[in-house]
């Protein structure tokens, strides 16, 4: 141990380990998410074949691909199915890298439990919680982003074959960005614009099939590829998306809560947002991911600031540590804080959804209006913070910050696509603002 | 704010809209910035506030004759200012309830607290202009709310490598060569730099384009 460190915990007022059982919500839960990881991190088919800064972009992908099909053997084993043990896992797996196949655990699985019927879950959702399939969730397109309304994919219902046909009408329709949606994802949640008996019903969503299971080859009429690198997420093949007129069944559109007769006759949802209801626990769970981005990276700065010296404090005396100097903990401090901040704000979002959640179950939409707002506005506000942020604490560590080896590069390219996935921040502020200029 | 002015009660996280709030910060001495009934308070005016100009400039827009679309985007600056306020305010509130309600020592209870003072006090500080626009702090509470947050520092300081801890990342998850655990940062960052692929040969297979650069 580095004098310097060591120096520090001696001097420390407090065990961290309680605040640890503060953060994970109880002693119970710190052994078991600490018990999750070690298995991940203890397992050899987990480790990286040489330090992902050092792979090129294909070799980061395949090695993604092969870590997170043995993490959902490994899941099935250990039969974890809890929602925030299966994350631990998930994330002691991918370690610094965005966890591969996350679409298929929430988005995917989230609108088949919540957009279908019991009669289709009972077979979508056996196959998507067995991982006979490999699902993505397709809605943002080439020209269009957060605006729904604008979404040019067609799915037109034909009654004399019973089929959708799915179609990209234009060039700006081709799906973009899905993750995994380019090579890996053999299924996907599509969103559409629904035409029946020559009538626009709006955005739907529906189940449609992109690969053969036994070639994995696209199937005809459907044409997909990787986008190519990115600023982050560089183990994800986040994919384009083409179709021509292909044709899935009736069946395949998530009709819980609006539907297509077979003579093709529209029935409305009981509330008109309830189909964006997919993306709520995303935006909600980007809130207290904000906290953990940060809380990594305050870490790594505040770590270095005490083993790092430079420049003496007091003339004639050793260098100082740079965490002495009011500038470095300017830098540092409200950053440390503000994860905190975070990771309790997203304990209180997701505690806000889950009760909603519940609520919409039994049929009352009340909340959603200021679910809806508060996780935009929320996500758009930590999300924001959280990437000036971490851009403030790669600096506080100065010119190695720069350095892959300081995780800072990997950090950021990871944690920075929240400001625009899942509706850019600004567009989310004024969402937010739209219900407080309502209430 | 459409309902804030009618006789609905407002309820849910949007409730400070019609909520009676001191018309002025009450602090009078710089230790009651730690306190916080002042804290969020100052949050909530600078809240209600932003969000109550942000509806006032819209309706002035309207009566300008400008369609509510067109009055919404002149308006821009004051609605994401608005929600950014409102998020921010959640935020805080959030982070009190949440060390109020947290069951650990005293000592760690004491170093959540001080976090989220500072948490508080340090938004504030970076938001000043709201709140001195109309008048709702002046500028000497300012000066005793920044001298706070100076004195902050100083107790944050000895305590920062325990909070840090406390996230309690694995090395192996945390992927930094300057935020290890064991503090030995530079013999690691000599052994990560020579890993690299370019150190596999002495000389790099750029040399078909330098020697003969060199021998021109």
């Amino acid at each position: 141990i580095n004098p310097d460190i060591a120096e520090e915990r001696e001097n420390a007022k407090f065990d961290p380990i309680e605040l640890t059982y503060v953060i994970d919500g109880g002693k119970e839960k710190t052994e078991r998410r600490r018990f999750l990881e070690s298995e991940a991190l203890n397992d050899p088919v987990f480790d990286d074949p040489a330090d992902i800064a050092f792979l090129t972009d294909e070799q980061r992908h395949t090695n993604s691909v092969r870590k997170s099909l043995h993490m959902v053997r490994r899941l099935q084993e250990m039969e974890i199915t809890n929602h925030m043990e299966s994350h631990w896992f998930r994330v002691a797996v991918h370690r610094s890298e965005e966890i591969a196949l996350s679409l298929h655990a929430s988005m995917f699985q989230h609108t088949v439990m919540h957009q279908m019927t019991e009669e289709q879950q009972a077979y979508w959702l056996r196959a998507t919680k067995d991982y006979t399939l490999l699902g993505t969730y397709a809605q943002t397109e080439l020209g269009h982003g957060t605006f729904l309304r604008g979404l040019e994919t067609t799915a037109t219902y034909d009654p004399t074959t019973q089929e959708f046909e799915i179609h990209s009408p234009t060039l700006t329709s081709m799906k973009w960005w899905p993750g995994n949606l380019g090579k890996t994802a053999t299924h996907a949640i599509v969103a559409a614009q629904l035409y029946t008996k020559g009538s626009r019903m709006g955005v739907h969503m529906f189940m449609v099939p992109l690969r053969s299971l036994e070639t994995h080859l696209p199937h005809p009429g459907v044409e997909l590829g990787d986008i190519g690198p990115k600023l982050g997420y560089n183990n994800i093949d986040n994919g384009f998306l083409r179709f021509n007129h292909y044709r899935i069944p009736i069946e395949n559109m998530c009709m819980r809560h609006s539907k297509v007769m077979p003579d093709g006759t529209y029935v409305p949802p009981p509330h008109k947002k309830i189909s964006y209801g997919s993306m709520l626990p995303i935006r909600s769970g980007i809130v207290g991911n904000t906290g953990w981005y940060l809380s990594k990276g305050s870490t790594i700065a505040t770590r270095y600031s005490v083993v790092r010296r430079q420049s003496e404090l007091i003339p004639g005396t050793k260098e100082a540590k740079i965490l002495d100097y009011q500038s470095q903990q300017l830098k540092i401090f409200p950053n440390l804080a503000t994860a905190f901040a975070f990771i309790f704000t997203g304990r209180e979002m997701m505690k806000h959804y889950f009760e909603s959640l519940a609520e919409m179950d039994e049929g009352n939409y009340s909340s959603l209006p200021e679910l809806h707002a508060t996780s935009a506005g929320l996500k758009a506000f930590t999300s924001s913070v959280m990437a000036s942020g971490l851009e403030e604490l790669r600096t506080s560590c100065g010119g190695h910050g720069y350095s892959k080896a300081s995780g800072f590069p990997e950090l950021y390219g990871t944690a920075a696509p929240a400001s625009t996935y899942e509706g850019e921040n600004t567009v989310m502020f004024l969402q937010t603002a739209r219900y407080l200029m309502k209430v | 704010a459409r309902q804030a002015g009618s006789k609905d009660k407002l309820v849910g996280c949007a409730a400070y809209l019609q909520a009676d709030l001191p018309p002025r910060c009450l602090a009078k001495r710089q230790i009651d910035f730690l306190r916080q009934d002042i804290l969020v308070d100052a949050y909530k005016h600078r809240a209600k506030s932003v969000v109550m100009l942000a509806a006032r400039r819209l309706g002035e827009e309207l009566k300008k004759g400008h369609s509510q679309p067109i009055a919404w985007n002149n308006c821009h600056m004051y609605l994401v200012k608005a929600a950014m306020a409102h998020c921010h305010l959640y935020c805080v509130e959030s982070f009190f309830d949440g060390v109020n309600t947290s069951e650990t020592s005293q000592p760690a209870l004491d170093a959540l607290m001080t976090l989220c003072q500072f948490y508080a006090i340090f938004g504030i500080s970076q938001n000043k202009g709201d709140l001195l626009q109309d008048g709702y702090m002046n500028g000497e509470q300012l000066n005793m709310l920044e001298r706070q947050l100076i004195d902050l520092l100083a107790v944050i300081r000895p305590i920062a490598v325990t909070l840090v801890d406390a996230f309690d990342v694995p090395d192996k998850m945390l992927s930094s060569v300057l935020g290890r655990y064991d503090g030995n940062v530079y013999e690691n960052l000599y052994e990560w730099a020579k890993s690299s692929p370019l150190n596999k040969k002495e000389v790099p297979d750029a040399y078909k384009y330098i020697g003969p650069f060199l021998r021109e």
